[in-house]
């Protein structure tokens, strides 16, 4: 299930603690998923036409999934421009599919 | 990027 997909490990903020804990997020020319760093679990996958926005700065990456899902879904990297781009590489090609 | 807008740093999708 992981074949063809770019990983990034950056770090996710637990819901209501400080924690941060190391998280694969996976890149793929049609989602976008995360994944247990240790086992490569695939625990989320979401469709790239369910991504409504993202924004990647210095330290961050955040994605915004509009009506899919409430609350953004943001982790800590310094990769997030190449991230970014890629998801935007991969989102060019299915454009220019249609 | 091609046919993207990028404002306060967002990239909207085009394909949502």
């Amino acid at each position: 299930r992981t074949y063809g997909v770019s990983f990034f490990l950056v770090k996710e903020k637990m819901k209501g603690k400080n924690k941060l804990v190391p998280r694969l997020l996976g890149v793929t020319k049609d989602s976008v998923m995360r994944v247990d760093e240790k086992t490569k679990e695939v625990l989320q996958e979401w469709p790239l036409t369910t991504v409504k926005r993202w924004a990647a700065s210095p330290k961050s990456f955040t994605l915004d999934f509009g009506e899919y899902q409430e609350s953004y879904y943001s982790v800590q990297t310094t990769e997030g421009e190449q991230i970014s781009q890629l998801i935007a590489g991969y989102i060019d090609i299915i454009l220019k599919k249609k | 990027v091609m046919g993207r807008s990028r404002e306060s740093g967002w990239v909207e999708n085009e394909i949502y």
